[in-house]
């Protein structure tokens, strides 16, 4: 849409469309053209090729430095994964366990949603398949009790990671972020330095509710990274660049479809250059 | 919301005298911001603004004393207008059983939704017998069995080795025998863009010969709303939209997109995770939530 082209109010506009069209949000979209007008006259741009590239590159910042995820070797790593319902998060869980144990760590699951049908059933499904020990109780359970006793099991097992699946929630509902609070303090209690990773999942054909999420997630436990499902659609995940502009929460992992393999490291680069496809 | 921001443009401009046809377009522009950040696709945003600014040029903005109410009041009409045209009821088939088949992207909720359709029905005075199609996800035939126990409507299940065309085929033969007269079938989720799964859909469609085929939506979906909607209307067929999770904040505004590009009825609005939460839909409450 770009190459050769002089600059003029037409491409600003195209690039702003191409911003919304991302879920980028109108209003992260219009700071960030008005701020490319800036930059531009500035640098006195004279085309469209070099103005697409200062595009890339207010977003690429924007986006911060990778940050890798907080496990380490000789000592329990425990990460908690939340999220609104739906989103992909025993999925995601299912993949990280996949990921850790190919990278020869002793991997536990703790099956944290005792209120949806099946939940606990589920993720016993991802444990068989990845030969991974899941712990769990009953439907109904305390979440914080499954917590509890999924800590002392690992320790007791020498686990080396412990990923802990969480019902669905949305942040609208303060008693269930309090619950999820309490898993996270449980955690805390019973482990030194855990949840060393608490991971707020975001599906990628979310739009502007997922910077709500963020912020009223965050509010609640101390979130350390986004993961983004479902790239692997049509939808761009240009929401995270609005929720980059509001707080720093650094992507750490890409979902691009269901099987246990289909998880990517961010890559930021490839990010913003796959916005522009 | 959109209504204050609209009067203070306004006095605003009608600080400086007559209002003009560009004071109107000023304010269209609050309007486009405030439906692009309900998450209304730019499109339908574009097509929506030239629509109602017709009546935006008129008297009735133009010589009103509140302009801005005014606005308001037209962009409030038309989009109730756009949200619920045609009528958005089930349509029950005149020789039982009425077959409703159930589909969209992973995790909009479609299971949670099946079993909420089964209950209001069975409260109705029907007798729904709900199909666990979904051979993929894992544990989704035990969701499906769970979900059904609590609605008390019966669950016909293969397993997940079959295919779910001869289990769709096989719900039906079962709803029959057993003078079921709402056959639900639950489907996996899947991409609007995988050839294979969309072409099992038209599979199912077209060995059970569903009534009512409905796309479920969650209501915090951004602009791909209009590629999802789109695809699925255009290789399979819908009849209608559920949107779902609705009892969060979301605005909304991938209810209006989805209904503007494919011109099917909403017909329920799902509100939250407990089997009796599902509402008719409202399109003068959904107007209202995505204007903000
Ligand atoms: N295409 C695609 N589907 C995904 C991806 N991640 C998860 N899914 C699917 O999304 C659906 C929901 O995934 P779950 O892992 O159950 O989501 P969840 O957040 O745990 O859901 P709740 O626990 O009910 O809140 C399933 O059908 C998954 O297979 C992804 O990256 N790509
Ligand atoms: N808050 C809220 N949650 C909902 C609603 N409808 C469904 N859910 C939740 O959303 C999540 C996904 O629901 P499912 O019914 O498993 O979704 P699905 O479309 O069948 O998922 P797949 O089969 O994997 O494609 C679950 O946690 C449900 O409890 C709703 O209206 N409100
Ligand atoms: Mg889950
Ligand atoms: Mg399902």
């Amino acid at each position: 849409l770009i190459t050769g082209r002089k600059i003029d109010e037409s491409l600003y506009e195209e690039l702003e469309e191409l911003l919304i069209i991302s879920d980028v949000g109108v209003h992260t979209s219009l700071d960030l053209v008005e701020s490319l007008r800036h930059a531009a006259k500035e640098q006195k741009l004279a085309d469209g090729d070099s103005l697409k590239a200062l595009l890339k590159s207010q977003l690429r910042e924007l986006l911060g430095e990778p940050a890798p995820m907080n496990i380490e070797p000789g000592r329990l790593n425990v990460i908690v994964v939340v999220g609104v319902n739906g989103v992909g998060k025993t999925t995601t869980i299912a993949k990280l366990a996949h990921q850790y144990k190919k990278q020869g760590l002793k991997v536990m699951l703790a099956a944290g949603d005792t209120f949806r049908a099946a939940a606990a059933e589920q993720l016993e499904i991802w444990g068989q398949r990845l030969a991974v020990p899941v712990l769990r109780h009953g439907e109904g359970a305390d979440p914080a009790a499954v917590v509890y006793d999924a800590v002392q099991s690992a320790k007791a097992r020498g686990i080396n990671v412990l990923i802990v699946d969480t019902a669905g929630r949305l942040h609208t509902k303060s008693n269930l972020m309090q619950e999820l609070a309490k898993i996270v303090r449980v955690a805390g209690r019973e482990c030194q330095g855990a949840p060393h990773e608490v991971l707020l999942v975001i599906d990628a054909t979310t739009g502007q509710n997922a910077v709500v999420q963020a912020e009223q997630f965050g509010k609640s436990v101390p979130l350390t990274g986004l993961v983004l499902t479902k790239m692997d659609g049509t939808a761009k995940g240009g929401i995270i660049f609005a929720i980059a502009s509001q707080q720093e929460l650094p992507v750490k992992f890409i979902g691009v479809g269901e099987g246990m393999d289909d998880l990517r490291d961010f890559d930021p680069d490839q990010f913003v250059e796959a916005l522009f496809d | 919301g959109l209504t204050e921001k609209l009067q203070a443009t306004f006095r605003r401009l009608r600080s400086k005298g007559k209002l003009t046809e560009k004071d109107v377009n000023t304010a269209l522009r609050e309007v486009r911001l405030a439906l692009l950040e309900a998450d209304v696709n730019h499109r339908v945003v574009r097509d929506f603004v030239a629509a109602i600014k017709e009546r935006a040029i008129g008297a009735e903005v133009m010589e009103s004393i509140t302009p801005g109410q005014q606005m308001v009041k037209i962009v409030h009409e038309e989009m109730i207008e756009l949200l619920g045209g045609t009528a958005g009821r089930l349509q029950m088939a005149s020789k039982p059983p009425t077959i409703i088949m159930l589909v969209g992207l992973q995790g909009a909720g479609k299971t949670t939704t099946a079993g909420k359709l089964a209950n209001h029905l069975r409260k109705n005075g029907r007798r729904p017998l709900l199909v666990a199609a979904d051979v993929y996800r894992p544990a989704a035939i035990e969701q499906l069995h769970i979900v059904g126990e609590q609605v008390e409507v019966p669950v016909f299940s293969m397993g997940d080795k079959l295919s779910p065309v001869h289990i769709a085929k096989a719900g039906l033969e079962k709803a029959l025998r057993d003078g079921r007269d709402v056959l639900i079938i639950d489907t996996a989720g899947r991409l609007h863009i995988d050839t294979e799964l969309m072409q099992e859909l038209t599979s199912i469609k077209a060995e059970v010969g569903p009534h009512e085929v409905l796309l479920v939506v969650d209501a915090m979906t951004g602009q791909d709303a209009v590629n999802v909607a789109t695809a699925f209307d255009e290789h399979l067929g819908i009849d209608g939209v559920i949107m779902t999770k609705l009892d969060g904040d979301t605005r909304g505004g991938a209810a209006l997109s989805v209904k503007a590009v494919t011109g099917k009825p909403i017909k329920f609005a799902a509100t939250g995770e407990k089997l009796d939460a599902l509402e008719v839909f409202h399109p003068d409450r959904m107007a209202s939530r995505i204007l903000g």
